[in-house]
């Protein structure tokens, strides 16, 4: 990214969700990214066989988001013994919805002309974090007092060498959003706010000490279930 | 004067944080 030129929407890399063992020598690795607002699910598929595998297809186990595939499976020529492929998947949130443990757990079956494989997935929660998360300054106000402390989660994030500006550039990248800035003695207070693709707000106050490299964040939700895995977004999107 | 207002609030809620 240029001066000035706000950063791209963390996605972590590639690990293997099957291992060739488990998938009678297919081999998948993949992660999730948000890309101009679309979620896309890249995936490495390597022939570890010893014949061609054809006839790919892909499909989702209900989850906590409705995540589901946008289109077919593109895997348009047999992959031969020792061939790896890379396919994008992108994928919408309009599919049947489950409660999931962990919550971003995504369980995924892919076909080929051999046969079924099943394996889990977890995706970093900030792929669902929306364009327009941007909460106007008096309704966050409004909802940071009306949410009941108890709907409060304290995280840290220790080992973060970013100044407050720093940090809040990055975080806006993933559609996490600063609405005001406050230094009270020496210390710098974000207030944040960020939408989940399920019309979800999460209010933020991310606390930053000149020198101290342990920042504190501190989430308000009306679903605080999701602040474990928010709390888990910002520390991969502040230290990568 | 919303803009002063909300300024002014966002100010008292860092403090109240901070010092409560």
């Amino acid at each position: 990214a240029g001066v000035g030129m706000p950063m791209g929407a963390y996605s972590p890399p590639k690990t293997v969700w099957l291992p060739a063992m488990k998938g009678k020598g297919l081999e998948i690795s993949g992660t999730f990214a948000r890309r101009a607002g679309v979620i896309q699910m890249e995936m490495t598929l390597t022939n570890k066989a010893m014949s061609v595998m054809t006839d790919f297809a892909i499909q989702f186990n209900r989850n906590s988001f409705g995540l589901a595939p946008a289109g077919p499976l593109q895997v348009l020529t047999p992959l031969s013994p020792n061939q790896s492929i890379e396919v994008t998947l992108p994928l919408n949130t309009v599919g049947p919805v489950m409660k999931m443990d962990p919550l971003n757990n995504l369980q995924v079956a892919v076909k080929n002309n051999i046969d079924v494989f099943y394996f889990s997935c977890q995706y970093p929660i900030s792929m669902l974090f929306v364009e327009d998360g941007k909460m106007e300054r008096q309704v966050f106000l409004a909802t940071w007092k009306d949410i009941s402390n108890d709907n409060e989660a304290q995280f840290q994030i220790k080992d973060c060498h970013l100044s407050s500006d720093a940090a809040s550039n990055k975080l806006q990248g993933s559609n996490i959003f600063t609405i005001a800035k406050r230094t009270v003695d020496g210390q710098d207070m974000l207030y944040q706010s960020t939408k989940l693709s399920n019309g979800i707000w999460v209010l933020a106050e991310l606390r930053v000490q000149t020198g101290n490299p342990t920042f504190t964040v501190c989430l308000k939700c009306r679903a605080p279930e999701v602040s474990q895995c928010v709390f888990q977004s910002y520390e991969a999107v502040l230290k990568n | 004067e919303l803009e002063d207002g909300l300024d002014e609030a966002f100010s008292r809620l860092a403090e109240s944080r901070t010092n409560p």
